[in-house]
């Protein structure tokens, strides 16, 4: 999840997702965007589903089992999105338990895939409200720029607001630096304020007082632009590519953490 | 302008402004954009500005010539935004002309600079309409890759929409390609598909038909994502990168362009 655009939320949801999957422990990926571009980039023609996410947060009564899309890897499964998905926000507009609709959905899958994954979309509209309330952590992809560390520490409360509200247990986990320009003195100063920014959080127990920088950062690769035109995850596409080293290292240390809990 | 966020509006607004400006041409910089990213990259602090774009658009009796920072460079104003546009959305909805103020407080400038660029926010709200009907042109940042591509034909069509509600004279004159990968197969392949693309759109009549991709390409270059942290155009800052070779010519292309009017 981040508010702002072209961060790097999709291409980390699928291939942290598909790195855990290649563990050999079952992941459920959630599409929140009515782009689809996670969709898109596991191989799923968002036109050519027979029910997406959209269905499932229209109508209470529709079983998610019935929306997901299974069959492309071990694994591995899709609750995919579609361009109707952008009509959500009016239509659910109103409606009294909108921002809890996906919580509620997901509720009987969370016995049947160890981990659900949601990519949101770069707004803080009813999608991503509703992932934020069904959500137990927030993972933040970020660039190390100087332009993506002004509003930050915005974006940080922003999400603590909107949890207290909706989600009083969510945690902003932390951050996950992408197309990361690792030789560079600019991305090493950037990485330097954010963790003295974060090391501050803690000891001033703002409500993301557990954040931190997660390694490795994924370094700019583009292999992981060029997969999601193949409809492959960058295990597929380009195995040995730093892009895979960097997302399965990245994975590998959430399942870490997460079995630790 | 382009709805989508981190594609190189910004950098390329204020870089392609001092191009002009370096030429002896004058410019202002309008930014539109809550997050005033155009003018922290100009060095002004939007904290410390005696007025900003959000008094002209919300006080049509309110003199733009005295909102705007003009010392900073010779030939280069800029009209800066600060943190409470983020409040016009809210404020200027029911207001009849909201979408017409920007037009009409920039009417007395023009005779003042003979160039005026304006940085858009990532969404196609009451900033970005007041973008579009205020301006004669529409210049689209973005990057050459897979996922860009998908929606480039629903933000023409939108931009398209929008303009003959608001200003049927405007026009979409291109793209800017942003941190180009020149080198890169992925890129050259993403570049022939939009101009072919274009070259679909100029025989089909599309509203978009005069669209075509500028160059050059402005290639990556941590220098650009650099310079905003030291309040520094490229020019200033490393005169002598790509990035500055690259915005040069891209603004000595666009006066031509608009000399040859
Ligand atoms: N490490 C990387 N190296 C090279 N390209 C990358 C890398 N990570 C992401 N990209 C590319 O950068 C672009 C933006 O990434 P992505 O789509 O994942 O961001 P996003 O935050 O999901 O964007 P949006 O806000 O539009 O949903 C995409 O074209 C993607 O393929
Ligand atoms: N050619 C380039 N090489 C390297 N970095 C670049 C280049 N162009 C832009 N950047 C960096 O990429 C990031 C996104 O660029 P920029 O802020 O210009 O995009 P934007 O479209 O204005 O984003 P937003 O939608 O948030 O307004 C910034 O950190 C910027 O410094
Ligand atoms: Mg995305
Ligand atoms: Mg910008």
């Amino acid at each position: 999840m981040n508010q702002k655009g072209g961060v790097g939320k999709t291409t980390s949801v699928v291939n942290i997702a598909a790195g855990i999957a290649q563990r050999g422990r079952s992941v459920l990926l959630v599409d929140m965007d009515p782009q689809a571009h996670s969709t898109i980039s596991l191989g799923v023609d968002p036109a050519a589903q027979q029910a997406s996410v959209y269905d499932v947060l229209l109508d209470p009564a529709f079983d998610a089992l019935d929306a997901l899309s299974v069959g492309a890897r071990p694994h591995l499964a899709v609750l995919g999105s579609e361009v109707d998905l952008a009509a959500a926000e009016t239509e659910l507009a109103g409606v009294e338990d909108r921002n809890q609709r996906l919580a509620r959905a997901l509720e009987p899958l969370k016995s049947v895939y160890e981990y659900i994954l949601i990519d949101c979309p770069p707004s803080l509209g009813v999608l991503t409200l509703n992932a934020l309330a069904a959500a137990r952590e927030v993972i933040m992809p970020m660039q190390a720029h100087f332009l993506a560390l002004q509003g930050v520490s915005k974006l940080l409360e922003t999400v603590s607001l909107v949890s207290q509200g909706v989600n009083p247990r969510l945690k902003v986990s932390g951050v996950v630096l992408c197309m990361h320009d690792e030789n560079t003195r600019h991305a090493r100063e950037v990485v330097a304020d954010l963790e003295q920014f974060f090391e501050q959080g803690r000891q001033s127990g703002a409500p993301w007082w557990a954040a931190r920088v997660y390694r490795p950062a994924v370094r700019r690769s583009i292999k992981l632009a060029e997969s999601p035109g193949f409809g492959q995850t960058i295990f597929e596409y380009a195995p040995g590519s730093t892009g895979a080293l960097d997302y399965q290292a990245l994975a590998d240390e959430l399942i870490a953490e997460w079995d630790a809990l």
